[in-house]
């Protein structure tokens, strides 16, 4: 079973090592201040006080022997790298790295790590997009050109059969989900998974449609 | 045009800030220091060094008239808690609060705030999925009952067609698409959304499911 090393224990590398050790693997967790070593000691396999600049420290700490190593320095770039360099030498498979900007971010990925994570990032652009575009319920970018969006049922298909509604030939985009609105006497709503072309679309409800970013632009500019 | 409030300049908060600037929305970016006040200056409406635990300060600066604020700031629980206890106060419709742990998480919520975001715990989880089940490629909860999930095509599928591989009277789930495999002289792997059912799926192409949580946990079990 693999083997893990969480170097810098914040909230994203505490969450991490946490995550991986509750799913019962070996993970062996680092960081320079003792306070947040002891607050994970009893949840990790091992949990060592080290400042990761130190490689024999870190050799003292097994770390050569992992699989994977995540590393969340954060505020010190400088250490950061440092630390991913160190890693690479022992030869550690697979390392992957939180960003604190982009700078940070493309010099990582130059260094060669294959996993660069911009939690704070990501997370403002969700929010963002969310108070700019409130119509789109949920955005899921299935590669770069065809993504997955739910919306309100907007009101010319309101009332019709997806059948009638005849999106794919119209607008170039397949309805994958529907999500009935919250009917009197239910909890919550109700989904309806890959639909019958029968099922009737209704004000309230949302729609999950599948499409090419360009028709799916389209498509927005006419709802 | 709504107008925002950015509470708090680190890396979420400044983000959020320049994002709906770039969309053309007024944007007042307050934090208490004034390194991160002038680095962020040019690209918003407003930007004012202030301790937004100062209800008259937030006042001068014209918080009260924004539709929406964000409150970033991290590290102290009790000032995060208390700006959006006089967010709530000033009349503000909208405020989206960022979290540093479960305990500040809940709390927010029980103050009614209705959009809190765990950037570091979120991304912590992603990335600790993907390290446990690295077969799942991407994995979408579509709702608390369905999912869509990417992985490589199964073995017992590889060489037939949709029609003939016949997932949804077997396993109850849908394939919405197929990634076809990078073919020699192409550069990137072509995608094709919601494939016809003699679409021939091939061993290295990777397929996107659909289907309830209980279905797609069946189906791993066999692949
Ligand atoms: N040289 C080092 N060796 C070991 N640990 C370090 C070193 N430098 C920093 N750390 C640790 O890294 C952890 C994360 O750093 P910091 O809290 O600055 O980052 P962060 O990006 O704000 O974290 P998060 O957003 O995940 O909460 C801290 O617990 C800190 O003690
Ligand atoms: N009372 C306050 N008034 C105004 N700004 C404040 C106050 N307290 C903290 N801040 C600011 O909030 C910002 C975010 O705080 P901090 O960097 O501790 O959080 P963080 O959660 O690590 O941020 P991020 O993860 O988004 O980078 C800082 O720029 C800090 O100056």
């Amino acid at each position: 079973k693999k083997q893990f090393a969480v170097i810098g224990l914040g909230r994203f590398g505490s969450e991490v090592a946490r995550i991986l050790s509750e799913n019962k693997y070996s993970v062996i967790a680092v960081d320079r201040s003792e306070s947040k070593v002891k607050a994970i000691a009893d949840q990790v396999s091992l949990a060592v006080q080290l400042d990761a600049t130190d490689e024999k420290a870190l050799r003292e700490a097994g770390i050569q022997n992992v699989d994977v190593a995540i590393v969340s320095i954060g505020e010190n770039i400088e250490a950061s790298i440092l630390v991913v360099m160190i890693l690479k030498d022992l030869g550690i498979k697979k390392i992957i790295a939180k960003a604190i900007s982009e700078l940070h971010g493309r010099v990582l990925t130059q260094l060669g790590i294959r996993r660069v994570v911009h939690p704070e990032r990501d997370m403002a652009q969700k929010v963002a997009l969310n108070l700019i575009r409130p119509e789109i319920l949920e955005l899921i970018e299935l590669s770069p050109e065809f993504s997955i969006v739910e919306l309100p049922a907007p009101e010319f298909i309101q009332g019709k059969k997806i059948l009638e509604a005849n999106m794919r030939a119209l607008h170039g985009i397949t309805i994958i989900a529907v999500k009935h609105a919250n009917d009197t006497g239910r909890a919550s709503p109700s989904w309806n998974i890959n639909p019958y072309p029968s099922t009737v679309i209704n004000k309230g409800d949302s729609i999950v449609i599948l499409g090419s970013n360009r028709d799916l632009e389209k498509f927005r500019k006419i709802t």
